[in-house]
């Protein structure tokens, strides 16, 4: 998919 | 959020906070790296670029503040404060460390999930970060004493690594399609560099003597 990453680690 | 996870971020934040209170309470930054402090900030700076348009959690938020604003900090006290700036090991800190930047950014234009900017950097900070305590690592080899919050400093930045990796395991088997190959074999790489730390700073607490590590 062309979703956005969701980089939700720090 | 799990456990791991928490915990991981709680001894990152140990870290920078025992870091800051060397530093700003002690005026001293003896045995600390600025290279390694340096990229730390080149790190945060560029994986956090979307902490204005990308909103996940307030602790996301206020985590991301915290560490870009502490990795500025020690970089500006360690250049500019002229007490801790004496205190910094200059001739000991030789590691050229933009030797590990432009591998990093040729490996995250190459190797990267979506190619756009914000992600090739956040992908690049990744790199980087696995490779940034190299300098300070070879800093504590070459300091014949290392003292205890520098001790303690590496060590708490070396459990945050160990405990993202038991977060990235529990996420794996708890959450579908939670699969990031890039994150892991950096982390792994990362937790990897600090395992002869360990070694010696378990062994110097167990026997209570000084750390000290092997030339």
């Amino acid at each position: 998919g062309t979703e956005e990453n969701d980089h939700d680690e720090l | 959020m799990n456990a791991f996870r928490l915990a991981g971020d709680m001894t990152h934040l140990i870290s920078v906070l025992v870091l800051l209170l060397k530093i700003h309470t002690i005026k001293s930054c003896a045995g600390i790296s600025l290279k390694t402090q340096e990229l730390y900030a080149l790190v945060f700076a560029t994986r956090y670029l979307d902490i204005f348009t990308d909103f996940i959690s307030l602790y996301n938020t206020v985590m991301k503040l915290i560490f870009l604003g502490s990795s500025f900090s020690i970089v500006w006290y360690m250049r500019r404060h002229k007490l801790v700036q004496r205190s910094y090991d200059k001739d000991h800190d030789t590691f050229r460390h933009q030797l590990l930047v432009l591998p990093c950014l040729i490996l995250a234009l190459l190797i990267h999930e979506q190619f756009t900017f914000k992600e090739v950097m956040w992908t690049f900070s990744i790199y980087l970060e696995a490779v940034a305590i190299l300098p300070q690592l070879v800093l504590l080899q070459r300091t014949r004493n290392i003292d205890n919050l520098t001790g303690q400093y590496v060590f708490f930045l070396g459990a945050y690594r160990s405990l993202y990796i038991l977060n990235w395991i529990y996420r794996y088997f708890t959450e579908p399609h939670y699969v990031h190959w890039i994150t892991w074999i950096s982390g792994l790489v990362q937790t990897l560099l600090y395992a002869d730390f360990f070694y010696y700073y378990i062994s110097s607490w167990k026997n209570n003597v000084k750390l000290t590590l092997p030339a």
